[in-house]
């Protein structure tokens, strides 16, 4: 199915996304 | 509580997006992170239209925190 493999390809731009975000904020005090 | 830590965070991250604080975000301010964050313009891109649920241009606090929340709990561990 093509829809679900683009679900999971967004689904780890957005894990990515929000990973970066996360060590964003923590990487500074 | 852990909810409003979330909230806050999350609130914490839309304004990173946001930093004009119109209280939306739109392609322009996702590409201002292109630099700041590991991923590329075309990444950047995709996130947006991913998050951006009914597809009007503009993210509201409600959609990028709907798209966190599914980051944070929806993901398939198997």
């Amino acid at each position: 199915d093509p829809n679900m493999k683009g679900a999971a390809a967004n689904e780890g731009v957005l894990a990515n996304f929000f990973n970066s975000l996360l060590s964003k904020k923590t990487g500074s005090p | 509580t852990g909810h409003s830590t979330m909230l806050e965070k999350t609130q914490d991250f839309f304004q990173i997006c946001d930093i004009e604080d119109k209280g939306f975000i739109t392609h322009r301010d996702m590409q201002r992170l292109h630099g700041q964050l590991p991923l590329s313009a075309e990444e950047l891109e995709n996130v947006f239209d991913t998050l951006d649920s009914d597809g009007n241009g503009y993210l509201t606090l409600q959609e990028f925190s709907s798209g966190f929340s599914e980051f944070l709990f929806g993901r398939r561990i198997s």
